[in-house]
């Protein structure tokens, strides 16, 4: 068995939770926070046999995983700053940190 | 040394810390939710020399371990649903799970 | 790469969290607490690779490390408490438990 130590933000951290459980992984959720940010983080703890490690590495990934998105400023937002305001940023989101740790005996009593 | 990462029941928690401490094992706690009930927990990190792994298993299992009881609903209860609410119900208690992991060099600074 | 798992006291988190972020190690801060005292600690989760060990633990040491202060009561105690009061004494202050665990796989998604 393999203990995934992944730290993921919190608003993906809700969809990721859901989308382990539902395929009957074992998760249990540790509030964090980041050492360079200072802001709240989750940190999740996944017991997961060997073989299945890579199919949880690609639910975090789907869930969790860095990506782009384009931020319009909302119609308000655009009155207030004029014809400037109304172009589109690219922002990153997400991104997950995952630790791989053996686990040499897992027990449940 | 090695590093027993154990997530028992909230009910459960002070009893095990307890019943470590007494015998001069050392102990820290962390809040933790469960990922499926979405419930609180506690997950104990529990470093311990190789030859006692056992023994704090034993002590875990002792005060954590899984257990039916005999729910025999309350007198107040009984009144209310009439004949039927005597009986007793069987209810499953507590359980713990723990995760062994090599701990490679351990120090006190 | 190995993941340093370090309990220290609440007093000296914070400035071991800057010491090791401006010097560009990643860190994860848990909230814990004490199995024996019972009082709140932290818990920090360090990533680092296998040549930087050396230099994170002696970052941990300098900002965490078990010292000695005198204390010399305040001098308005001195004065409630008459002649006996002013001595110093001696106390001790912080330390740090660092568990090495090998990380088998580290991974940015
Ligand atoms: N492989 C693993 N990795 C990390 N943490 C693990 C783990 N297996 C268990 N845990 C932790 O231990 C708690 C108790 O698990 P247990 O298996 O006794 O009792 C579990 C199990 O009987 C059931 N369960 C858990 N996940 C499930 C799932 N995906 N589908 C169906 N039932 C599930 O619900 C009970 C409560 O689960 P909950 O998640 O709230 O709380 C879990 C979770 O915090
Ligand atoms: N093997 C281990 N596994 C997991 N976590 C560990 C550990 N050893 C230490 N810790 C963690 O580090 C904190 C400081 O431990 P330290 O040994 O410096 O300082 C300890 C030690 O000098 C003493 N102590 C701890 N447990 C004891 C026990 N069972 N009997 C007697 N003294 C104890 O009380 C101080 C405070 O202990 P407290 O438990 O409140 O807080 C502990 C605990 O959170
Ligand atoms: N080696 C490691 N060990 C333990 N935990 C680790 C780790 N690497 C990352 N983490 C955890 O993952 C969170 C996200 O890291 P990420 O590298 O994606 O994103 C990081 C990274 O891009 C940057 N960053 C982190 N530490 C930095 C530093 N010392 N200097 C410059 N930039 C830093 O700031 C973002 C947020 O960092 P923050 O610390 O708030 O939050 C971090 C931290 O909680």
């Amino acid at each position: 068995m393999k203990l995934l130590l992944t730290i993921v933000q919190d608003t993906d951290a809700g969809k990721l939770q859901k989308a382990l459980t539902e395929r009957g992984f074992g998760v249990t959720k540790l509030s964090s926070t980041g050492g360079f940010l200072r802001q709240g983080n989750t940190t999740f703890l996944i017991g997961v046999e060997g073989e299945e490690v890579r199919v949880v590495k690609e639910i975090i990934t789907t869930n969790c995983g860095e990506r782009t998105d384009l931020l319009v400023p909302g119609a308000a937002m655009a009155d207030l700053e004029g014809v400037y305001a109304a172009q589109a940023t690219e922002v990153t989101l997400g991104g997950a940190i995952i630790f791989t740790l053996d686990v040499e005996d897992f027990v449940r009593v």
